[in-house]
């Protein structure tokens, strides 16, 4: 194996719980330009999918880049992907190094 | 205008 490669990783999270159960720190325009996964909290949908980490970066909800967005904007893209009746989950695209695809 | 210290926020979902 070479040196790590940052790669992403696509996590399905169902809203199976009433909150999704995480936090989240950074946004544009600050040192931590890409909103990266500072808490799991147990009983949420975040949790229960066993694929969400701590220092996790997240880089896309449903597609969408959050690359650009300061902390409030990405902040109300995800909790919009979690209130939306749309769909029954959350596509997070992360990935574990903090790096800038 | 300066960059925002946006370091210390964190949102709970």
């Amino acid at each position: 194996p070479g040196a790590p490669v940052p790669t992403p990783t696509l996590v399905h999270v169902v809203k199976n719980a009433n909150t999704l159960g995480i936090a989240i720190e950074g946004g544009a325009n600050t040192r931590q330009p890409l909103p990266r996964i500072v808490t799991i909290q147990k009983g949420g949908s975040a949790h229960g999918c066993g694929q969400l980490k701590v220092g996790q970066v997240i880089l896309e909800v449903n597609g969408v880049s959050l690359r650009g967005r300061e902390h409030q904007d990405a902040a109300c893209i995800i909790a919009e992907a979690f209130k939306s009746k749309e769909r029954d989950h959350i596509d997070f695209l992360v990935t574990e190094f903090n790096a800038t695809l | 205008s300066p960059p925002k210290e946006y370091e210390d926020e964190v949102t709970f979902f």
